[in-house]
């Protein structure tokens, strides 16, 4: 474990606690993409298939199960909370992320560590988390105002696979053998998906103005 | 680790 990748860990929490409070807080989910959220869950109940074969460490443990649980309670509560259903936004939530889906999973089962049940769902889970984001991306354009907190859960969501980036980098330069030029390839995706994002993001804050993407 | 996993990283 290192600095980066310890951080990169504690700014994806953050997010999903930011996601969490933003739903709880508001009792809304207006300007959030259930479709996102359901592939997020797909991602973690796919990579960490090995939850309870192979136990790693208890904070391995309990991050995982800590990810798998928040996620499936923030596609719940979107999906049935009476509440909170109301406020989604369906008709703007349109992204076919079945395609995502699909593709991703073609392409595990071609590019792969290895050709086994749980390597092509750990490579599925890193080529899909690349790009879960788009619906909701998507759906910030189209809803055009953004609020704080929804704000604030992309830059986290953004953020902390920039730092695994640094963790990768730092852990080629002091372990013999590592080479994870899956996550890396598909992290440095995932990564410039939010580069727009991000520059909205920061001159929304430069000019202490309400973050706005253009339409 | 234990054999065959080696994805240590969340």
């Amino acid at each position: 474990m290192n600095i980066f990748r310890f951080a990169g860990d504690m700014t994806h929490l953050i997010s999903i606690l930011v996601l969490l409070l933003k739903i709880y807080a508001t009792k809304s989910c207006s300007g959030i993409s259930l479709k996102t959220q359901e592939l997020y869950a797909l991602v973690f109940l796919t990579r960490y298939l090995d939850l309870f074969t192979d136990f790693i460490s208890v904070y391995n443990t309990v991050m995982k199960l800590v990810f798998i649980a928040s996620s499936l309670a923030i596609v719940w509560c979107m999906r049935m909370h009476g509440l909170v259903k109301r406020s989604y936004d369906k008709e703007l939530d349109t992204f076919r992320h079945y395609l995502l889906v699909a593709g991703c999973f073609a392409l595990a089962v071609l590019v792969n560590e290895k050709f086994t049940f749980q390597e092509i769902f750990w490579a599925f889970s890193i080529y899909l988390e690349a790009v879960a984001i788009l619906p909701q991306l998507v759906l910030l354009q189209r809803s055009g105002n953004v609020d704080n907190l929804t704000g604030q859960y992309i830059f986290f969501l953004g953020a902390y696979r920039a730092l695994y980036l640094l963790n990768w980098i730092y852990r080629y330069f002091t372990e013999v053998r590592f080479s994870r030029w899956i996550a890396c390839v598909s992290g440095i995706v995932q990564t410039g998906l939010y580069a727009d994002f991000f520059y909205y993001y920061f001159l929304s804050w430069k000019n202490n103005a309400k973050l706005q993407l253009p339409a | 680790l234990p054999k065959g996993s080696h994805h240590d990283e969340l």
